[in-house]
């Protein structure tokens, strides 16, 4: 069956999206076929691998839903190896149509248990809230990747996301682990980087991955392309950080 | 009565609360009396203002919630003429238990319609989401200003909040407008940056603020130390960024 990782922090623009699909790709190079599934309503990873869904297209809305079969909604990349579910816009509305709904919680989960024995990961991409959708990721999950950025706001959130992992271990996913922490954007010129890092490596100590994801251009230029950034430019740093990151999740995660 | 401005973008990450504590402060400086208030769970803006709630002390949630007046919950800062209500945790309740109340969305434009006569601005940090919070704040405010990263993923999400923005006028606020867009972190060395401040300058013509806010690490620090740029180092570019945004707002604004 294959390992579930949630991309998951409610801080805004940490990189989650950024994380969840270079990650992905990462592993589908290293021949471990991968699903991404976009749990965000604005659909970066989905329009950030060119596989945005079409107007009338089944997504990840009619899988949570129950109108649609995990078959019916994987798709296909540039990548071999990498499959996406798309997100879209309506799962907003999702929130709301699931209130009173039975085990609303746990659709994904029960979705993803159709999975195709072909997966050996599927990588779930948050959206920066606490919601219905971040708790079926976090109740689908083996474990969550936590992207930071290395300021104040982010180690701020941080108490409240570790709060919520805590609720989802003790009511639904009692084996959900925390995989790792991983640096975004570090910029080890700066002493606010530098201090929050400490402060981090304090609280999280081996939690806290050795691949860190410098600022790099190349990360923010190869969506607009819609490809991950190992086929827009491989040689990048960025590029080069995720790689690295995808063998350190490959020695953690499948040594379990 | 005071003008009321929004900061809202659902993209994460993009600079709304680093906008709205800092445009505040920048006009409260200006001898314009301003409230800020924290629209968001995170609660960024309060915290970043070094008025973070006490436990047991009322916040928006009990503003919006009918439990408070806003009398009782306005705070001041550390900066003479800049008052906040802070934000909390609970608020991410609201969403649901307003679900069946009568005019969910009106609930902030009525707890704003008792300020005090001293204050001549009010201005809304939004969370990173087009959720009922956010939507509270376009319907209580005249006017919305936009933060945007001059990247692929901030462009994407536009024309979802535009859509937001027409659906508000609409049905709740016919004269909210668009103050406008401010570019943040902008770093015009990149081709990307360029590129999509083209694209936004083709569609926003004028609407786009003449003042952009460059990556300034004292603007990322500020916050650690509960205060607006402009009293933890006025020197900065990030201050002086701020001062020139909150003279074209007032200039904007004011004429109305
Ligand atoms: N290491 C990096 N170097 C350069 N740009 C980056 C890097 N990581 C992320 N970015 C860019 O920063 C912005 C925010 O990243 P991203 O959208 O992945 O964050 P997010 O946490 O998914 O945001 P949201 O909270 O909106 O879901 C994007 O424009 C992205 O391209
Ligand atoms: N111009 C800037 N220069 C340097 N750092 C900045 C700048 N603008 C914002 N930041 C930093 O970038 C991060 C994101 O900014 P901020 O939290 O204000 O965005 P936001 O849109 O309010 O995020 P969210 O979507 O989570 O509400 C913060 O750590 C902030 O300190
Ligand atoms: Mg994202
Ligand atoms: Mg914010």
């Amino acid at each position: 069956l294959p390992r579930i990782l949630a991309i998951s922090n409610q801080k805004g623009g940490v990189g989650k999206t950024t994380t969840a699909i270079n990650l992905a790709a990462s592993l589908a190079a290293a021949e471990l076929p991968t699903l991404l599934v976009d749990c965000d309503p604005q659909g970066n990873a989905s329009s950030g691998l060119g596989a945005a869904a079409a107007p009338g297209e089944p997504t990840l809305y009619q899988l949570l839903s129950g109108e649609a079969e995990l078959a019916q909604v994987l798709r296909p990349t540039a990548l071999e190896g990498l499959e996406v579910v798309a997100g879209s816009r309506d799962l907003v509305g999702l929130n709301l149509e699931l209130l009173g709904a039975e085990q609303r919680e746990e659709r994904l989960r029960q979705a993803l248990a159709q999975a195709p024995e072909r997966l050996r990961f599927i990588v779930l991409d948050c959206p920066p809230a606490l919601d219905l959708l971040t708790l079926n990721a976090l109740v689908a999950a083996h474990a969550v990747i936590i992207p930071m950025q290395c300021e104040y706001f982010a180690l701020e959130g941080l108490s409240q996301l570790l709060a919520t992992i805590q609720a989802v271990q003790a009511r639904w996913n009692p084996t959900l682990e925390i995989a790792g922490v991983v640096f975004n954007q570090f910029d080890e010129r700066t002493h606010l980087s530098r201090q929050v890092a400490n402060d981090l490596r304090a609280h999280f100590g081996a939690q806290i991955f050795r691949t860190t994801v410098p600022r790099n251009v190349r990360l923010a230029e190869a969506p607009s392309f819609g490809q991950p950034v190992l086929l827009y430019d491989v040689r990048s740093k960025g590029s080069e950080a995720f790689l690295q990151l995808a063998r350190e999740v490959i020695e953690r995660e499948l040594a379990q």
